[in-house]
């Protein structure tokens, strides 16, 4: 399962 | 990191910073929702779970704290601090803003990238700020006439998510496969809803007058 992308936006 | 990014960020930390500034320095919260400031806790605390579980940077906790930190004691501030409390409006303050916070869960269990716990109050987080300035507005209507640091507050909140449109913009040009819908439209939606008040906003720097 591709992995999201982490959330780096505030 | 993107310059459109970074200006949003400083533009939202400038506009908890003039609030702040405004009730701790002159003890007065007088023309602030306390319903939008209520709304904007739950906003962090839903948005930043996973403060202690994924780390992005340094920069990125360290805001996350700020928002968390800044927002929470607003709240305290103009529920319990006495001379503050004193000139909170609580009569004029009356948008159920309750009834924003189901509508915006029950959207984001239906509406969602990924089916999990932390996610869907993630976007509940998106929906809920996107709505959550509606008091403020409301009040701002019925109070007529604010003073500057409330305008500037008001300003600074709606802009900050203007120019996170544009750091969306410019990163689906230039990241392959960055496509948000949910973030863009909220973020969208949330802008469109100070068009109002920027229009009066600008009147005033024209016109040299008070916001009316």
């Amino acid at each position: 399962e591709e992995e999201t992308p982490t959330k780096d936006e505030l | 990191m993107n310059i459109f990014r970074l200006a949003g960020d400083m533009t939202h930390l400038a506009s908890v910073l003039v609030l702040l500034l405004k009730i701790h320095t002159i003890k007065s919260c007088a023309g602030v929702s306390l319903r939008t400031q209520e709304l904007y806790a739950i906003v962090f605390a839903t948005r930043y779970l996973d403060i202690f579980t994924s780390f992005v940077s340094v920069y990125n906790t360290f805001m996350k704290l700020v928002f968390l930190g800044s927002s929470f004691s607003i709240v305290w501030y103009m529920r319990y601090h006495k001379a503050v409390h004193r000139t909170y409006d609580r009569e004029q303050d009356t948008f159920r803003h309750w009834f924003l916070v189901l509508p915006c869960l029950v959207l984001a269990l239906l509406i969602h990238e990924k089916f999990t716990f932390l996610e869907v109050l993630w976007t509940f987080s998106l929906y809920l700020e996107a709505v959550a300035i509606l008091p403020q507005l409301v009040l701002l209507q019925r109070t007529r006439n604010i003073d500057n640091l409330t305008g500037q507050y008001i300003f600074l909140l709606g802009g900050y998510r203007g120019l996170y449109i544009l750091n969306w913009i410019y990163r689906y040009f230039t990241e392959p496969h960055f496509v948000h819908w949910i973030t863009w439209i909220a973020g969208l939606v949330q802008t469109l809803l100070y068009a109002d008040f920027f229009y009066y906003y600008f009147l005033r720097f024209i016109g040299g007058r008070g916001v009316e």
